[in-house]
């Protein structure tokens, strides 16, 4: 463990929290992504999965069940419990288009084909575009609110704090897993145009609001 | 190469 990978972690929790938070008191997930969020469980449940068959530390089963709960809990709020508030017309990103070319370059580019690797593979690249349903979200609706901003924020940040965590360990440890590098690096990537607009607009007190 | 020991990252 290292300073940026427990950043990094710490921040991917917040984005969490927040965006949990924010359904749950304004009891609205209007401008929130179900479909995002649905990726985003099932990039944890694929990932996961080694929970049942391999034991590494308290901290990692910990926060690998509440990534998990956190993420059903959040998909519930969103298409059962605060249904009437979803914005389904804006949220038109067709999830086969990410989920069916994942699912197949999963199985061409791995480590080892396995059962477990093949999955946890897939969830690696699911996960470098499981955010764009939600950005393609806010493109069609032009805004976002202040509190979604900050939920993406922390979102797109914990992944670079990983990029860090990956330099550190190779220096190190030697360690590096190139699949989940180059996954990451994307990730990043699709995340500069917000960040540029959070730090441009949020962060001095502007609402964030596409050009219309 | 990949150090194995399964994922210790989240």
């Amino acid at each position: 463990m290292n300073i940026f990978r427990l950043t990094g972690d710490l921040s991917h929790l917040a984005a969490i929290i927040i965006l949990l938070l924010k359904i749950w008191k304004t009891r609205s997930c209007a401008g929130i992504s179900g479909k995002s969020q649905i990726l985003f469980a099932l990039v944890f449940t694929t990932r996961y999965l080694d929970l049942l068959t391999s034991f590494i530390s308290f901290y990692n089963t910990i926060m690998k069940l509440i990534y998990i709960g956190c993420a059903y809990a959040t998909v519930y709020l969103i298409y059962m419990k605060f249904k009437a508030t979803y914005d389904g017309n804006h949220d038109s990103f067709r999830l086969e288009f990410l989920v069916v070319p994942v699912g197949g370059l999963a199985c061409l580019v791995n480590h080892d084909f396995s059962f477990l690797e093949i999955l946890w593979t897939f969830s690696i690249y699911l996960e470098s575009v499981a955010i764009l349903p939600q950005l393609f979200m806010i493109s069609k609706t032009g805004e976002a609110e202040t509190i979604t901003t900050h939920y993406l924020f922390f979102l797109g940040l914990y992944r670079a704090l990983y990029l860090f965590n990956w330099i550190w360990r190779f220096y190190f440890e030697g360690f590096f897993d190139m699949i989940a590098i180059v996954a990451g690096v994307v990730q990043t990537i699709l995340y500069c145009d917000f960040f540029y607009l959070y730090v441009t607009k949020v962060l001095k007190g502007k609402k964030l609001s596409l050009p219309a | 190469g990949q150090v194995t020991g399964g994922k210790d990252e989240l």
